[in-house]
């Protein structure tokens, strides 16, 4: 499903450039349930947003589904983002002026479904993050977690086959991430592939397998023994 | 320092009305190290936005160092807020447009401090939470977590009496987070007093007292035993 090939992404802020990827290589198949932890400013969101198809590597090789992402089309990348790819991003990133309800609803209209079957849709998404109850309020009138959750429900509402969730419980009590967990834990067991970015262990070990990043390169892949 | 008696706080949303906070009767003294608790939506960020002044209760009444806070004019609640209270947000609030040494000098400049001497004391916090070499860096060029230390950095600048701290290491992995709850000790065992919202036990352990919140009420208060 996902191979990283050399993959560096490097920002110049003026004279100086700064390595936010040093060269990572990385194969994900399709129905594995990854964690990828490391530092703070360690390279974990980079990897994702490259991973999601939201931004491009400086060098290297990403191949999606074995297509080149570098050789793909726009109109064929968002086509692949949209369908393909529950993205969860760690600034939520929800839109202000809308509520719960519409900024759940996005992907299923992007995606042309009837304006019906996405309501319901969404409210089923809120309803399996705890949040029914929230479902007309905006963000500036939620909690933390409650937006975070919300982001969550965006992502799954359109039964994806890859999950991308970065910090998904970083706001997060013990209860509410467990039940945040038990959705990702089902929605592997479907078969779908689920990349999950932690820095709790206790989250980490729901994964099958755990990648440690430190200072942009893989420095530790291992098989998570007792899940 | 701070005593809230029968705080509620109510949201009104069209017909109905959501209570934040249902009649919180809550003293905590100067130089107390206190850790706040409880489920996602329960009423945490709510109390410390009161307790820093940047919102008022719908009814009750909040002693801030014996002043009735609802009878004081903006300019004095502002001095105060300014001067005695360093807050970190949970959204980090970080201005945008500016870069991390602008954003920790925002506070300097507030309360009057000579340029060079506001350069110097911005660049030492950064420090203090190990990111020196992102001072030029603005908030979209820098990680989740990286922000998050600057909004610490910003809410310790002024070397406050009161720190109020709202999920302070949500984004941090365990490293950096024991690195930033040293720093909170350290103001501690100053004399200052600190309050910090968290979800997670490790954290709440370096405080002296928990208190839980649930559905907008009070739990349990609690001394921590063996800090
Ligand atoms: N502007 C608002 N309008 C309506 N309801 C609001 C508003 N702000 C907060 N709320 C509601 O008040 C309740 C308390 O919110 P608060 O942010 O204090 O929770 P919290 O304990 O900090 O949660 P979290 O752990 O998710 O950050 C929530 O149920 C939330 O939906
Ligand atoms: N636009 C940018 N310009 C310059 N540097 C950047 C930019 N975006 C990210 N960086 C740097 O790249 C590095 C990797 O950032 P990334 O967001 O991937 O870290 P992370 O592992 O997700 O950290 P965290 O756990 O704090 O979220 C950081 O050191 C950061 O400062
Ligand atoms: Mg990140
Ligand atoms: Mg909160």
């Amino acid at each position: 499903v996902i191979e990283f090939k050399s993959i560096v992404k490097s920002y110049t802020m003026g004279l100086q450039a700064v390595q936010a990827l040093r060269g990572v290589n990385l194969t994900i198949k399709r129905g594995e349930y990854v964690a990828i932890m490391g530092p703070s400013g360690s390279g974990k969101s980079t990897l994702m947003n490259i991973m999601g198809c939201l931004d491009t590597p400086t060098s290297g090789d990403y191949i999606l589904n074995g297509h080149h992402a570098a050789g793909m089309a726009d109109e064929a990348l968002a086509a692949i983002r949209n369908r393909e790819i529950g993205f969860v991003f760690q600034t939520f990133n929800l839109l202000q002026q809308y509520n719960a309800l519409d900024n759940v609803m996005l992907p299923l209209i992007y995606a042309g479904i009837a304006k019906d079957i996405r309501r319901e849709r969404a409210l089923a998404a809120l309803t399996s993050v705890g949040l029914a109850d929230r479902f007309s309020h905006k963000p500036n009138e939620m909690s933390g977690g409650q937006r975070q959750r919300v982001a969550i429900a965006r992502a799954l509402v359109n039964n994806p086959a890859i999950i991308l969730a970065d910090e998904p419980t970083g706001n997060l009590d013990s209860k509410t991430s467990a039940d945040i967990m038990a959705l990702f834990d089902e929605i592997w067991s479907k078969g779908n592939t689920v990349i999950v970015v932690t820095h709790e262990d206790d989250i980490a070990h729901h994964a099958r397998r755990i990648v440690r990043l430190h200072d942009g390169m893989v420095f530790s892949d291992i098989v998570n023994e007792n899940p």
